[in-house]
Order: structure tokens, then C-alpha cells, then sequence
């Protein structure tokens, strides 16, 4: 474990508490989502498959378990709990995600590290992580102000998969059979999905003004 | 090794 990716993981972890304080304390989802939460919950069913037959650390064990109910529970929230679902903007949230997750599965069918079953849900969740988050990016060019907790939320998101990236060029030059080419390049487009959004934060950030994103 | 092909991180 290497501090890119060690620091990747705490700035994921902290994407998520900030979306959960959010939530909890707005008792609101409004700007969020909900397809880009049920693809993240896909995500990590399918990305943590090996939590039953690979233990790796319990560090690892934990995390994979908190990213599994915490996305879960944000799901709930926002379909079933009485305040919270109201504020859903269902009429905004309009971005077909079931092509993302065909296109991903189709995708990891090809390409993958070996047809196994594992492999290939391994696979799908790399390629639908990288485009989990075009719902939540076109919602918030529609709902053009952003309060302050989901702007903070979209740049953790962003900023855990760019560490990971430089996690991977560290282990690529540290270790001797070290390739993680799909996660990588995968890594790659993900992180690319959210450069606008990084500059409209930085100006935001910079001039002390709220972030807006160009309608 | 068995090792190698075990996806260790998240």
C-alpha cells in the first residue's frame, strides 16, 4: 500500500460522508443523482465479488464493506425514505444509464484479464465506475446551482481516481510485473469526465463564489 | 503466483 493510494482511498471515503452529510443533514438529495448512486452500488457489488473467497487485509475488508452499505443506504434514501425521496429531482434525471452499464458489460465481456466470472464483473465494474458519473454531471449542467456539499462530493469523487492514477505509475515503477492496464486507462477516462467540473470548482474556489457550471 | 492475479485494491 503505497500513499497515493492509501490517500485515494480516504479522499473516496471522504466523498462519501460528505454525500451522506448532505443528505442527513438537508434531509435533502436535491442535485444528486440517484442514477449515478445506483450505478456506484453496482459498482461495488460487482467490483467486490472476491469478498468472500480473497481476504486481502482487514483494512481492505472493511472498506469494501463500507462502500457497499454506504452506497446501498444512499439508495434507499433517495427511493424510499418519506423526506428525502421528495427532493429527488426525478424530472432532471434523465440520462439513460442502462446503456452505460450494457455498453460496460458488453465491454468486459471482450476485454478483460481472464474470462472468468469474477474477472469479467471485475471488469464491468472498472469500465461502468469510469462512466458512473455522466448521469450526476448532466444533472448538474441542468440544475446549474450546486450547493456547496455537492460540489465538495463531485471533487472528492474525481480526486480519489486521479491519486489512483499516480498509485499506479508508482507501483508500475516500483514493482517488477506490476500491470493494471484496464484499470488504468479506465482510471484515465474517469479522472478526463471531470476536468471541466475541476476548472468550474477552481474558479469557483478562487473567486469565492458559488459554483456554476455553464447551463 | 496466485497472489498477482487478486485485484488488492478497491
Amino acid at each position: 500500500m503505497n500513499i497515493f493510494r492509501f490517500a485515494g482511498d480516504m479522499t473516496h471515503l471522504i466523498s462519501v460522508l460528505v454525500l451522506l452529510l448532505k443528505i442527513y443533514a438537508t434531509k435533502s438529495c436535491s442535485g444528486i443523482s440517484l442514477k449515478t448512486q445506483e450505478l456506484y452500488a453496482l459498482v461495488f457489488l460487482t467490483r467486490y465479488l472476491d469478498l468472500l473467497t480473497d481476504f486481502i487485509s482487514i483494512y481492505n475488508t472493511v472498506m469494501k464493506l463500507i462502500f457497499i452499505a454506504s452506497s446501498l443506504a444512499i439508495v434507499w434514501c433517495m427511493r424510499v425514505h418519506p423526506i428525502v425521496r421528495r427532493s429527488y429531482d426525478k424530472d432532471l434525471d434523465t440520462f439513460r444509464h442502462y446503456f452505460l452499464v450494457a455498453a460496460s458489460f458488453i465491454l468486459a465481456l471482450l476485454v478483460n484479464e481472464k474470462f472468468g466470472f469474477q474477472e469479467v464483473f471485475w471488469a464491468f465494474s472498472i469500465y461502468l465506475e469510469a462512466v458512473a458519473i455522466l448521469p450526476q454531471l448532466v444533472l448538474l449542467q441542468r440544475s446549474g446551482n450546486v450547493d456547496n456539499l455537492t460540489g465538495h462530493y463531485i471533487f472528492f469523487l474525481g480526486a480519489y481516481r486521479a491519486l489512483y492514477i499516480l498509485n499506479w505509475i508508482y507501483r508500475y515503477f516500483m514493482e517488477t510485473h506490476f500491470s493494471r492496464w484496464i484499470a488504468c486507462i479506465a482510471g484515465l477516462v474517469q479522472t478526463a469526465l471531470y476536468a471541466d467540473f475541476f476548472y468550474y470548482y477552481y474558479i469557483s474556489w478562487k473567486n469565492k463564489a458559488k459554483l456554476q457550471l455553464p447551463a | 503466483d496466485k497472489d498477482d492475479d487478486k485485484h488488492d485494491e478497491l
